[in-house]
């Protein structure tokens, strides 16, 4: 069984892929977070798809388990410096739509099965590395938001 | 390669930490 604070992000992460997957059944962020984290993480993500994409290309992004396998590759060079602040947080969201973006490009079926696995590799990650950062800066709530809102 | 892209996201991660 998987902790609350496991539960509350895995939401956030699978709220983030559906609307840059642009899921038709989707509707307004189910709270100021995920609503903030949308906007904030897409914006960083079209910013940046076209400068990361020569690099992307190297990488053969075509299942979920090769997917994964790159993702924590990143995720493990992007933070070997020790540092984490909240622009690097969002950077992790950010990779795993652009992640979940290629796969469809690809022409991998993004089944429900495989978006689950996705979000559930990307909060695996953020539970076992940054839980506690997350938590000594104020959280979600009191760290994330206040940075990120309405800007 | 992945390391490129890993070192990539974190001078992308510790701009927008400076922009905001």
């Amino acid at each position: 069984m998987e902790s609350s604070e496991f539960r509350y992000v895995y939401y956030l992460v699978q709220d983030y892929l559906k609307y840059i997957l642009q899921e038709p059944e989707l509707g307004p962020a189910p709270s100021r977070v995920a609503h903030v984290l949308r906007n904030s993480a897409s914006f960083l993500q079209k910013e940046n798809e076209e400068i990361l994409k020569p690099c992307l290309d190297t990488l053969d992004i075509t299942s979920v388990d090769a997917a994964r396998r790159i993702f924590i590759q990143v995720m493990d060079k992007e933070f070997d410096d020790g540092n984490t602040n909240w622009g690097r947080i969002l950077t992790i969201f950010m990779f795993g739509g652009i992640l979940s973006k290629r796969l469809q490009e690809h022409k991998v079926q993004l089944t429900g099965d495989n978006k689950e696995q996705i979000s559930y590799f990307i909060t695996e990650y953020i539970i076992n590395t940054k839980a506690e950062w997350i938590d000594a800066n104020g959280g979600w709530e009191n760290g994330f938001l206040p940075m990120f809102e309405e800007k | 390669t992945s390391s490129q892209v890993g070192r990539r996201l974190a001078l992308i991660g510790d701009d927008i930490n400076m922009r905001y």
